[in-house]
């Protein structure tokens, strides 16, 4: 099966450093829904076990009703993964406790009086099934709170939380460019996820490894995808190898944000086999953003070491990463980079080689069609941006370095 | 005679089975997301402080200053927290462009005129949600954008530890 990722894993391929000290001010934290909680133990146990120096959680930074005793393992990974990669950075874990999904968290988070800086989101359904899975049922269109009004209601909260200088990162969804409320992909178009499609967050897809070798402890020195590239080659998650596809595609809601039109149109127009026009918004809002391992990360949970896999790895890794960033932002300027992705793209634009061009694999799969028969469409990565791995995966010595500039 | 329908639930997602009547006294927060003023100066601002090339790059703003931005009509704020407050609610939460109710089931049910049952999931898992229609003040209905946390059905997920086996 896939390669195994440890925190040293994201060290020697993104080029993270393992001693690293932490602005005072830079935080980074875990959102939360489903009641899903953490246990500071579990926390402690992984950074025993992979060897990963981690700061534990004050009392009043873990935010809503935490129930160690019943700890869920998409809370655990989270909070490992970011605090892993995000070395010295205060932590803070936000279970969002109330039953008004995400427009309950981003107006609770926007009025709160202290919160982290980088916030990495998990979660994510059906553009259009926030009506259904939020809101109502496919019938509340005629009666003033439809899924569009909810979806752009919410963007207007993220709005309100990035312009206080929070970044907001998403995961991309674990069913394809055709989502899970399709599972066997029978209908004619596309499911874009939200939050992920929004384009007021940072949306990462998720990637595994092909043809990995063993790590020794401590790891060799690695200081970017250069000297790296010999541990394996990084490519978008596969059903064959991970199981499910990274999510990713374009927006029905939001159309194509300026940040990312160049890219948009670089990928479109660059002859790669698209699905049929009729199955996406080639004018709305293409997403992932950016990518990071998802496949076989290695967490400790109810008494072990063991494998998950998801975006909902890639997400908290890439939080982690970027709060590696603010750091470097903080010390130099006293303010924290804020919503990233015109940043992202201007970057990739000055600085190709801050990211790792992921340019093996596709998004076709849902873990129902793949798995039994149906016949699923998606997009194909490519060189350059792409709505499978987006930019790529960070190369944080050239993200640092631009950033310190 | 004077409400507005602002949603009619007649059925729920497949996962969730309908239950009793949810008891008189079981808590219930709700969200009134009041419609706010100002929305495209706040969009130009986010990208102004989001732009590396603007000149007001990382100027971020304040709460406060986010909060006065896009605060809705002073007639929208006192007008809903009137209807809540005859309504029954006690504890109302000012969160700026929205007010949160703190209440009961029995409050919550003579304010937005619905009636709220036990969903049970498969899983276990138990959430209390109208079911029905349920209606605001005609006269408050063009000051609301939604009232949010008394329809949605939480997304209970596969457990990722199916999906891979440790390496």
């Amino acid at each position: 099966d896939a390669t195994a990722v440890v925190p040293q894993t994201i060290q020697n391929s993104y080029g993270t450093p393992s001693n690293h000290t932490a602005d005072p001010q830079s935080s980074t934290g875990v959102i939360e829904f489903e009641g899903q909680s953490f246990a500071p133990s579990d926390l402690q146990n992984f950074a025993t076990q992979t060897l990963t120096p981690i700061k534990a959680l004050s009392s009043d930074h873990i935010v809503g009703p935490n129930s160690p005793g019943s700890a869920g393992v998409e809370a655990t990974l989270d909070i490992q993964y970011i605090a892993a990669v995000g070395r010295g950075d205060t932590n803070w874990f936000w279970l969002e406790g109330g039953t008004a999904w995400l427009y309950g968290f981003s107006t609770h988070f926007f009025n709160a009086a202290s919160t982290p800086l980088v916030v990495s989101i998990s979660y994510g359904w059906s553009e259009a099934a926030q009506c259904q899975q939020g809101i109502g049922g496919a019938e509340c269109s005629q009666l003033g709170v439809n899924s569009q009004q909810y979806v752009e209601r919410v963007n207007t909260e993220f709005q309100k939380i990035g312009l206080k200088g929070v970044s907001l990162i998403a995961a991309s969804g674990d069913s394809g460019a055709n989502g899970r409320t399709d599972g066997l992909c029978t209908e004619s178009h596309l499911n874009p996820t939200f939050p992920a499609a929004s384009p007021y967050i940072t949306a990462v897809g998720a990637t595994e490894i092909h043809d990995g070798t063993p790590l020794s402890n401590p790891p060799p020195a690695c200081s970017g995808a250069s000297t790296c590239a010999s541990k394996g080659t990084e490519a978008a998650v596969s059903y064959s190898q991970s199981h499910f596809a990274s999510g990713g595609g374009f927006s029905n809601v939001a159309s194509t944000p300026s940040y990312q039109k160049e890219a948009v149109s670089s990928y479109l127009s660059s002859g790669v086999t698209l699905p049929p026009s009729s199955y996406y918004n080639s004018t709305g809002r293409g997403y992932p953003d950016v990518a990071a391992f998802g496949s076989n990360v290695q967490i400790y949970a109810q008494g072990s070491i063991q494998g998950v896999g998801g975006t909902s790895c890639s997400a908290p890794i890439f939080g982690g990463v970027v709060g590696l960033l603010n750091d470097i932002s903080l010390s130099k300027s006293g303010k924290p980079l804020g919503f990233l992705n015109p940043l992202l793209y201007k970057m990739h634009s000055d600085k190709p080689g801050a990211f790792t061009d992921v340019t093996i694999g596709d998004n076709h799969c849902t873990e129902e069609g793949c798995g039994f028969g149906g016949s699923c469409k998606g997009f194909k990565c490519a060189a350059g941006w792409d709505p499978v791995t987006g930019l790529g995966t960070p190369v944080y010595s050239a993200m640092a370095e631009y950033v310190s500039n | 005679s004077g409400r507005r329908v602002l949603y009619s639930r007649d059925s729920h997602p497949a996962d969730w089975k309908q239950g009793e009547r949810a008891s008189a006294d079981h808590p219930v927060r709700f969200i009134v997301a009041l419609k706010q003023q100002n929305l495209n100066i706040l969009e130009d601002a986010f990208w102004a402080v989001s732009s590396p090339d603007s000149p007001r790059y990382r100027q971020f703003l304040t709460t406060e200053e986010i909060t006065n931005l896009v605060r809705p009509k002073p007639e929208a704020i006192a007008g809903v927290r009137t209807w809540l407050t005859q309504a029954g609610v006690k504890e109302i939460v000012d969160m700026g462009d929205a007010l949160e109710a703190v209440t009961t089931v029995s409050v919550a049910e003579i304010a937005l005129n619905t009636q709220f049952f036990m969903f049970h999931h498969q899983s276990g898992n138990k959430v209390v949600r109208q079911f029905g229609e349920y209606s605001v003040p005609v006269g408050l209905s063009e000051h609301i954008d939604l009232v949010a946390g008394i329809s949605e059905f939480p997304i209970v997920r596969e457990n990722p530890f199916k999906k891979i086996a440790a390496g």
